[in-house]
């Protein structure tokens, strides 16, 4: 891809707390 | 997907097709959606956001999907 090693950390990073969010609304739906 | 409205599910859905490292750009989304308010858009972005289901990537208006990989 023509990402920077930056711009992939970066977009990882927000994965990551998506994915933590995504765990957090499922938790309080259960 | 489970629980969201058909605007959701559908911004929800081109942003889960797009393959492009960076993710579906706001601008893309507004021409594919062209039926759909942009007030409408930035809204179904927020909730998803906030939902995890989406991610900005490079920029604020660049999106992925958690549901992707």
């Amino acid at each position: 891809s023509g990402l920077t090693e930056e711009q992939k950390k970066k977009i990882e990073e927000n994965r990551q707390k998506a994915l933590a969010r995504r765990a957090e609304r499922l938790a309080v739906q259960h | 997907a489970r629980g969201l409205s058909p605007d959701q599910s559908q911004v929800l859905n081109l942003i889960k097709s797009c393959n492009v490292a960076e993710g579906l750009s706001l601008q893309l989304l507004k021409t594919q959606l062209h039926n759909m308010n942009p007030t409408t858009i930035k809204q179904v972005l927020d909730f998803l956001s906030s939902e995890g289901h989406i991610y900005s990537t490079v920029d604020d208006d660049h999106f992925k999907s958690t549901d992707a990989d």
